[in-house]
């Protein structure tokens, strides 16, 4: 994973990159493909105005501009994803078949305020 | 090793169980892999138009619903073909463990594909009739297989055995989601379509030659999450 050193006081929502190597959680012997993914993550702050710029629900955008004016009151809308692609993994299992899964919203696209 | 509380939550999430010993040795039939990079290519949505974008949980391929896909082999393959009774040139039994499907699964196509692996010089202009029959009830160790009951599910004539032949066993009403059998034994009868001597040995070489492997689609509604709504 990427990590964003807090250099900016606020870094705003985005999907930082997050690799899934199945090797390296045991799994390269019976998972035949992909070695493995792109998963990423999202990280980051949804505040007022910078809800604004991200793909986020209106509603996001007015609970950013309530906690710019009553931080107190209501906290900051989440950084989630919210466009996801699916992935496909070929694997034996334990009676020795070979097996395709498809698995839907595997990989984070793009993160917005919600 | 012991797996981890979160390893296990993890498999269990996606469906999948940790393997019981050494990794199997089986290649990856072509068939799988074309699949595989299929799906692997149609993931990627972000960049193709929206009507030519893939259905989810489909499998374009095979032109059926579907998220699970399971190549599994003849579990009688290693067992040598008993002797043919009468005119046979073959009489093999055929045995596929499905004891891996869910009820939660719902079955949208079980192919069987026999490949008597394009058995070159055999009488290539011979002509073949094939009956496939599903064997029933249990069957007493060392009694010939004619003994064996079994009700005779298909005959087809075939030009030649040189490409692999596929049969639709859905289609034959042998299984539907309320008969999941754990287990499917059928028996292979091949005969020359046309009298005439076969060279010495052709028979006993199709026994050895032959692959018979099943392609079972199933499509778990539990993964197909709904298309996500526009945003108003």
């Amino acid at each position: 994973a990427t990590h964003h050193s807090p250099d900016s006081p606020d870094p705003p929502c985005a999907a930082r990159q997050l690799y899934i190597n199945f090797q390296e959680v045991g799994w390269h012997n019976w998972i035949i493909a992909p070695r493995g993914f792109m998963a990423n993550y999202c990280q980051g702050h949804c505040f007022f105005p910078t809800a604004t710029k991200i793909s986020s629900l209106n509603h996001a955008v007015m609970q950013s501009l309530m906690h710019s004016v009553a931080p107190a009151t209501t906290p900051p809308p989440c950084c989630v994803p919210v466009k996801l692609s699916p992935i496909s993994v070929l694997f034996y299992d334990n009676s020795d078949n070979v097996v395709l899964r498809h698995y839907e919203d595997m990989v984070v696209d793009e993160c917005g305020c919600r | 090793g012991a797996l981890s509380p979160q390893a296990s939550a993890l498999l269990q999430t996606l469906g999948l169980s940790p393997p019981s010993g050494p990794p199997p040795t089986r290649p990856v039939p072509s068939v799988m892999w074309r699949l595989f990079q299929r799906g692997t290519e149609a993931a990627e949505p972000q960049d193709l138009p929206q009507e030519s974008q893939p259905l989810p949980c489909h499998v374009e391929e095979l032109g059926v619903p579907g998220n699970i896909v399971r190549h599994v082999l003849d579990g009688g393959a290693s067992a040598p073909p008993e002797p043919a009774s009468g005119s046979l040139c073959l009489e093999k039994p055929l045995f596929f463990n499905l004891s891996f499907l869910d009820l939660k699964e719902q079955l949208t196509l079980v192919r069987l594909e026999l490949n008597f692996g394009a058995p070159g010089d055999l009488a290539p202009d011979q002509g073949w009739e094939l009956s496939l029959a599903q064997a029933q009830g249990p069957r007493l160790w060392g009694q010939p297989l004619h003994w064996h009951q079994r009700e005779v599910l298909l005959s087809r004539t075939v030009p030649s055995l040189r490409d692999p032949l596929y049969f639709d066993m859905l289609s034959l009403g042998l299984m539907g989601n309320s008969t999941f059998p754990h287990n499917l034994s059928l028996v292979l009868e091949v005969l020359p379509a046309r009298e005439g001597a076969l060279p010495p040995g052709s028979c006993s070489m199709l026994g050895r030659s032959l692959e018979a492997s099943l392609l079972v689609v199933t499509l778990d509604p539990q993964l197909c999450q709904p298309a996500p709504r526009k945003r108003r």
